[in-house]
């Protein structure tokens, strides 16, 4: 039962993997650094 | 009219004891409420009408009830006596039920159940009619188009406690959980129901029908990202065209959100949370697999 | 440690009959508030959203030190856009604090909370007047702000203790107080009213069974810590805090240019000092809204390489 909880906890990785997910994290990165621009 | 009056009061309390109720009510609303000639005060007409709507209810003539607790409803305000605006409140919730307004029905219900003065005139409301109507605010809630209205109210009576000692507790608990319902869950829910609650909808299914399979698929549209019509109509024990059109209408009354590809007989639920939450909630569940397996290997001493 | 939950009834009847802040405006120096009452006060300030609440505190003096014990919510909202919000409340206030000593709840009422969504722990002009009330006829008695909204940005609690001088008493100079960003509709408010009011320290106390329950929950704390997004959570309140920050600049931009008109010799000193106070102060708001969103992006960051780039 132990490594049956350990297999589905393995499946669970990776936490999300979606286009849309990708375009969110990276809008959300390069704003970011468009502040940390902006403030310099 | 005075006279006129007092005999059809006698003719409408015989026709009581027989169990007329329809008779009586009848017997009773051609009393002239709105002559003139006397003059009667609104206590007493209010009285008479809520009267008269109760005794329509006691044969379900929701439409004759509803006629004279809508003129009821323009003179409660002006009433004093509380026993009197309890009845009232009381076969509102009742004609609102026998509608299949469940939603607002629920609402009144649930406001009855907190009732705080138990004393009217010597008349005592007790514990037991309290619960009664808890039971049938958690009832016509289950039967409420899913949706997040029902949510709401769902919400409201799994949190209060006394929901808790009720008959009907475990189906309330599985419906506020979204988990899906099964067949014979539903039937033994069923076997609490009054006569027009299990009544026939134009499609030939029941209200309660429309109502489980409508919280099988709000519940469906959380476990899975997309399913097709086969698979999901196997899941709601209905056929695909069914599923497809239930859906269909659920997402057009913005009741769930998701979309349709007709070509590949599939559905794709949505959802509002945004794709970065969604991540943290994935986040969320890991770590506490993890929890869970580092606990059982402590339990098992490794 | 826990000796600071008994409560001893002669002592403080005593300490109210001498009323040793009479003596002295500047008297009290510091609060203690005890982990059950920061909880339920930052609970009930983050409950309110962008809208001020409203509580009262209760608790005991030693010495120069106000000690809170609990906190308990009013039914009031919209505190800086009222008079005297408290007075809605007093009679809820009268029972609730009667009902508490049936109840063995002996501590009395030492003073209100209440928050400030986004802009800040300092004493509106509203608030000074009320605390001014309630220094006149409930002593001992102290203001507390919360900022929910900065508290979340900045992953520890926004949280600050006042008491204000006597009216027409003239403070002595006091050394500058930690830092905070005013926002430009605000400044006006505080400005005019800072020098009424004057910080304490604050220092915080738990009990045994509070460490206990802090404890446990730590344990599951560093799922919160590994799911959270900060920048996700506040982007609101950062992209107000840019726009406010956008406001001061051209501000200053116009002081500035018009100054800049007459040329610099003529600017008196003080005068280029100020505005370049202003410039740093603008600076420095700058440089904190954008350390706080590089720290939420390295959070995500690490989140990323911790649990998606994993391929089966």
């Amino acid at each position: 039962s132990l490594l049956r909880q350990i297999s589905s906890l393995l499946r669970r990785l990776p936490a999300i993997e979606s286009a849309k997910f990708q375009d969110d994290f990276l809008t959300e990165y390069n704003d970011t650094l468009l502040m940390t621009y902006l403030a310099m | 009219e005075e006279q006129v009056s007092v005999i059809r009061e006698g003719l409408a309390e015989l026709y009581v004891n027989e169990e007329e109720w329809s008779k009586a009510a009848q017997m009773l609303s051609g009393i002239d409420l709105e002559s003139g000639i006397r003059m009667l005060d609104d206590t007493y007409k209010l009285s008479k009408c809520v009267k008269i709507a109760l005794l329509y209810l006691e044969d379900d003539d929701a439409v004759n009830a509803e006629t004279f607790i809508k003129k009821a409803s323009f003179l409660v305000n002006n009433s004093k006596d509380e026993g009197l605006n309890l009845q009232y409140k009381v076969c509102y919730a009742r004609i609102l039920d026998l509608k299949r307004k469940f939603l607002e029905a629920a609402l009144r219900y649930y406001e009855l159940s907190q009732l705080e003065k138990r004393e009217f005139e010597g008349r005592q409301v007790d514990e037991d009619e309290l619960q009664q109507a808890l039971t049938a605010a958690v009832t016509c809630t289950i039967l409420a188009a899913a949706g997040p209205q029902r949510s709401r109210v769902l919400a409201t009576l799994y949190k209060d406690e006394r929901c808790s000692k009720l008959k009907i507790y475990p189906i309330l608990q599985k419906v506020y959980l979204e988990r899906i319902l099964r067949k014979p869950e539903v039937d033994a829910f069923a076997e609490e129901l009054k006569p027009h609650q299990k009544a026939l909808l134009p499609d030939n299914s029941t209200v309660l029908d429309r109502a489980m399979i409508e919280h099988n698929l709000l519940s469906a549209s959380k476990l899975y990202t997309n399913i097709s019509f086969e698979e999901l109509g196997a899941l709601l024990g209905i056929g695909s065209q069914k599923a497809e059109k239930i859906a269909a209408r659920m997402i057009s009354e913005d009741r769930m959100k998701g979309s349709i590809d007709q070509v590949e007989g599939i559905i794709h639920f949505g959802t509002d949370m945004e794709e970065l939450q969604q991540w943290d909630q994935q986040i969320v569940n890991i770590c506490q697999a993890l929890n869970d397996v580092l606990d059982s290997m402590a339990k098992k001493g490794l | 440690s826990d000796s600071v939950y008994i409560y001893d009834e002669a002592g403080q009847a005593m300490i109210q009959q001498q009323k040793p802040w009479l003596r002295e405006p500047h008297y009290f120096k510091s609060v203690r508030i005890s982990a059950l009452a920061l909880l339920k006060m930052v609970v009930h300030a983050r409950s309110g959203g962008t809208i001020e609440v409203m509580g009262i505190m209760q608790g005991k003096i030693e010495g120069d030190t106000i000690i809170v014990m609990d906190a308990f919510v009013l039914p009031v909202e919209g505190t800086e856009t009222r008079v005297n919000a408290q007075a809605d409340a007093y009679e809820y206030m009268v029972e609730y604090a009667q009902t508490n000593k049936t109840v063995g709840r002996l501590e009395n009422v030492v003073g209100w909370y209440h928050s400030h969504p986004g802009y800040g722990c300092w004493l509106s002009g509203i608030d000074v007047n009320t605390q001014l009330q309630n220094q006149k006829y409930q002593e001992p008695f102290l203001a507390v702000v919360i900022d929910p909204t900065r508290t979340v940005s900045a992953g520890k609690v926004e949280i600050g203790a006042f008491r204000t001088y006597p009216e027409g008493y003239k403070p002595p100079d006091e050394q500058p107080s930690e830092y905070q960003t005013i926002p430009l509709n605000k400044i006006e408010d505080f400005g005019v009213h800072c020098k009424q009011y004057y910080p304490l320290d604050i220092t915080y106390f738990k009990s045994s069974l509070d460490s206990h329950l802090l404890d446990l929950l730590w344990n599951k704390y560093w799922v919160n810590t590994l799911s959270s997004s900060p920048l996700l959570g506040n982007r609101d309140y950062v992209a107000g805090q840019v726009a406010d920050l956008a406001e001061k600049l051209e501000h200053v931009e116009n002081q500035l240019a018009h100054s800049g008109c007459v040329g610099t010799f003529f600017v008196p000193p003080h005068k280029k000092k100020e505005e370049e106070s202003q410039l740093s102060k603008i600076t420095k708001d700058s440089s904190k809204i954008t350390v706080e969103q590089v720290h939420g992006l390295m959070s995500q960051v690490i989140k990323d390489a911790l649990f998606n780039s994993i391929s089966p």
